[in-house]
């Protein structure tokens, strides 16, 4: 049941998806869930919308974790955010006004193959499980399939390289699912954030040049008032600033692409750490790690209550 | 044990190479290896004073180990072994749970 849920361990896919249902069932008037579509493997993709109900249009967030199969932490954060969202909502005054204005849309793990095989073949996968009959190797990239300078600089057009980038863009069915509902729901989002890890940082547009972003004092703004909420809590420092020069320069990325397609606040996370535990983060530092980011998640949001 | 024991012995290298020299060099050594980069992605990706982490299977990390101080490059190895902190991750709870 809800209650004896453990948010401070790792969950198998199945475990995940049967919570979703659970906060669905029991929290009817801030919890809505959809599926988006489905997964190479014909998995459902699921969604869970968290806000009070209102007739009237509202504002939201979209966030996905576990794009990388591998970064078991997203999915834990993801999860960390329904429920703190939830649990929040009657004392915490800050939570309560953001459910009244936003919906957030939470996408747990959005690579749902990739994510399963994980847990039971190779704890090191990365890509989907797509397969291409010419090819031995498996997997795209999920962060090299999107239709933005798609398969140039950072990307591989080799099947067998961890940043293949797929045979075109939007191969993947769960990036065309994704892609799908955000230009349906363009309008309304305003932020869109993915949590991936380890690098403990915070960026945004653009990955594939290195070139400013129109709105660039608005968003370097928001991101130096996230990771300021973060540091508050444990005191651990994340770098921030445009993906090309604070990480790599990389083609076809979601933050790319949801800033081409009009959500003016794209966001990419690399949550803990800077390579001590790498992607095998223990279970004892997925409250710290989740306890920080939701405190620069919830600056990010509320920057959009206000005008920049 | 989880995932059959496939990663006992296997270990994470990280490599910091300090100018263009030692980058090229690196991605010579590694280029002609199947390591896994855990980052950044890819071997072209690589650049100088940025650190290189790559999971190397059991059967290469004393070649490994070999080369790099062949190359005088500066290394360290921050997961001696990958199957037993994949085990202290999940590992002790999951197999409870499922006993």
């Amino acid at each position: 049941s809800e209650s004896q849920y453990d948010y401070e361990v790792y969950h198998s896919l199945e475990e995940i998806q049967s919570w979703m249902f659970e906060m669905n069932r029991t929290n009817s008037g801030l919890v809505d869930m959809f599926s988006i579509g489905k997964s190479y493997e014909g998995r459902p993709l699921y969604v869970l919308q968290i806000g009070k109900r209102s007739r009237h249009q509202k504002k939201a967030v979209w966030i996905d974790c576990g794009i990388h199969a591998r970064e078991w932490i997203g999915p834990a954060f993801c999860q960390w955010f329904v429920k703190e969202a939830i649990n929040s909502y009657q004392h915490d005054s800050v939570m309560r006004r953001l459910l009244h204005q936003l919906n957030f849309y939470i996408m747990p793990v959005f690579n749902v193959d990739g994510y399963h095989f994980s847990w039971t073949t190779d704890r090191f996968w990365r890509k989907t499980r797509s397969k291409n009959h010419r090819f031995h190797c498996r997997g795209v990239d999920a962060n090299r399939n999107w239709k933005v300078k798609w398969c140039e600089e950072g990307a591989s057009s080799h099947p067998c390289d961890d940043t293949y980038c797929g045979p075109f863009p939007e191969s993947e069915p769960e990036v065309k699912a994704v892609a799908k509902f955000l230009r349906k729901h363009k309008k309304r989002i305003k932020s869109y954030i993915s949590i991936h890890a380890y690098a403990q940082m915070l960026l945004y547009p653009y990955s594939y040049k290195y070139a400013s972003i129109p709105n660039f004092n608005c968003v370097e703004s928001a991101a130096h008032n996230a990771v300021t909420a973060l540091y508050s809590a444990y005191g651990v420092r994340y770098r921030y600033g445009p993906a090309s020069t604070t990480l790599y320069v990389s083609s076809g990325s979601s933050i790319d692409w949801a800033y081409r397609n009009g959500i003016p606040y794209a966001f990419a996370f690399e949550l803990r750490d800077t390579g001590h535990f790498g992607f095998l983060l223990p279970e004892s530092l997925i409250n710290p790690t989740c306890t920080e980011t939701l405190r620069a998640v919830k600056a990010i949001a509320s920057g959009l209550l206000k005008k920049c | 044990y989880l995932y059959n024991n496939r990663y006992a012995g296997d270990q994470i290298f990280r490599i910091t190479p300090s100018n263009d020299e030692e980058v090229q060099v690196l991605q010579k050594i590694l280029g002609h290896m199947k390591v896994d980069f855990w980052q950044p992605n890819s071997v072209t990706l690589i650049c100088q004073n940025e650190t290189v982490d790559v999971h190397v299977k059991r059967n290469d990390t004393r070649g490994l180990h070999a080369r790099l101080k062949q190359q005088h490059l500066d290394y360290r190895v921050f997961i001696s072994n990958l199957q037993k902190e994949i085990e202290k991750q999940t590992g002790y709870r999951s197999s409870r749970k499922r006993r």
